[in-house]
């Protein structure tokens, strides 16, 4: 596996905040489960109206993604399996893959 | 040889300074290659340097790529750049004008340790890998490091952080060897450009707060035309304006670092994609992405020769 595998199940999220509650909540959330965060660069930047792509492991994914459907927060999966499109993107080159 | 390099993939660290190497080697009369220091794990910070020799004053462009370790695009652009500069310049009159009058400076990995990690480790480190000696974190944001507004609104201070703006200014060797590097040649720099993914945007001055560059209108100008240029190749849109606004504040960019000392055109490319694939763009957009970025390089090259 690429990477030892260390991706497996990660999700790549794109998130709406589309009030100043939902921004202020999802920064609180982004901090407790230490997401890597795509867009913006720094969850300070996280306003209402802000797209957020948030990079989450399996776990935090369960935890993130429950909470966007219970409180209705608009939301779209970008990635649903960071792992298996690394690797999909590794099969595409055929000489690295000979190597 | 590296005759049949593939410019249509994402190579690692050690295929890019061979290549390096390589063009330095079978162009002598356009490409020089020298290192303007080492990186924190010990790394050369080479820069390729691309023109005709002349004895006459050239002013110069400086181009940098893979600041952010995780923006794979970027330094696959800068590969991409200094092979379409060479083979173009004997049938486009537009490339042999630039190359006769300027000299461009092409660094095609900022973060050269912080790339190697993503290669290696993490795919989407993003910082460069200098040890904190009081935390567990590592690596500073290259992007916020610049003696410019430092530390101040859309940096941190927290080690951990991915925006983290390191102890002091100019601490990463990196940050500290580009910035000695052109403020010795600010006088003959007339363009600093940054490549970044992901966006879609042209960016100028400042970064740091909402006020309007003084020579606005040049460099307003030369973005406008240098997005209508991109989406002239394959229709993709990028949106253009100053950084503060358009993105979001940060202060401690090389961006406003590069403005602020005298250099009149001042850019950071957030380059493709929107979102869809992020820091994951395959391989089979290199190209497109490339061929139309390259229009908008050689546009703001063009206006860089022009008073302002």
């Amino acid at each position: 596996h690429l990477y030892k595998n260390r991706y497996a199940g990660d999700k790549v999220i794109r998130v709406f905040p589309k009030t100043e509650e939902e921004a202020y909540e999802l920064r609180n959330m982004y901090r407790q489960l230490q997401v890597d965060l795509w867009q913006p660069s720094s969850i300070n930047h996280i306003e209402k109206d802000t797209v957020t792509d948030v990079h989450t492991s399996g776990n935090s994914s369960h935890v993130l993604l429950s909470y966007l459907i219970k409180e209705k927060v608009q939301h779209r999966i970008l990635v649903n399996n960071v792992q298996t499109m690394l690797e999909a993107q590794q099969v595409s080159r055929p000489r690295r893959k000979r190597r | 040889s590296l005759s049949k390099y593939n410019y249509n993939e994402y190579h690692p660290l050690h295929e890019i300074e061979s290549w390096m190497f390589y063009m330095n080697k079978t162009h002598p009369d356009l490409v020089s290659l020298f290192s303007i220091g080492k990186s924190y794990e010990g790394r050369s910070l080479f820069v390729l340097k691309l023109g005709k020799r002349t004895n006459s004053y050239k002013k110069a462009v400086w181009i940098d790529c893979g600041m952010h370790a995780r923006e794979w695009i970027g330094p696959a652009f800068c590969q991409w750049f200094v092979k379409e500069a060479i083979n173009t310049y004997n049938t486009d009159p537009a490339m042999k004008k630039i190359l006769n009058l300027l000299y461009i400076y092409v660094m095609p990995v900022f973060n050269v340790d912080g790339y190697h990690f993503s290669w290696n480790t993490d795919r989407f480190w993003r910082k460069t890998r200098s040890k904190n000696t009081r935390y567990q974190c590592y690596g500073v944001d290259a992007n916020r490091n610049w003696k410019v507004h430092w530390s101040d609104e859309g940096a941190s201070l927290n080690p951990c952080d991915n925006t983290y703006c390191g102890p002091f200014p100019e601490s990463e060797p990196e940050v500290k060897a580009v910035a000695q590097f052109l403020y010795k040649q600010r006088k003959h720099v007339r363009a600093y450009m940054s490549f970044h993914a992901y966006a879609q945007m042209l960016l100028y001055p400042y970064s740091y707060q909402y006020g309007a560059i003084p020579n606005f209108g040049c460099v307003e100008s030369a973005a406008h035309n240098a997005v209508l240029a991109i989406r002239s190749a394959y229709g993709i849109r990028y949106r253009h304006g100053p950084a503060s606004s358009t993105l979001y504040l940060t202060s401690g960019s090389s961006m406003d670092w590069a403005y602020n000392n005298g250099i009149p055109y001042s850019y950071a490319f957030e380059l493709r994609d929107t979102g869809y694939y992020g820091f994951l763009l395959p391989e089979g957009l290199i190209k497109p992405t490339c061929v139309e970025t390259m229009l908008a390089v050689k546009n703001i090259t063009m206006h860089a020769l022009k008073k302002c």
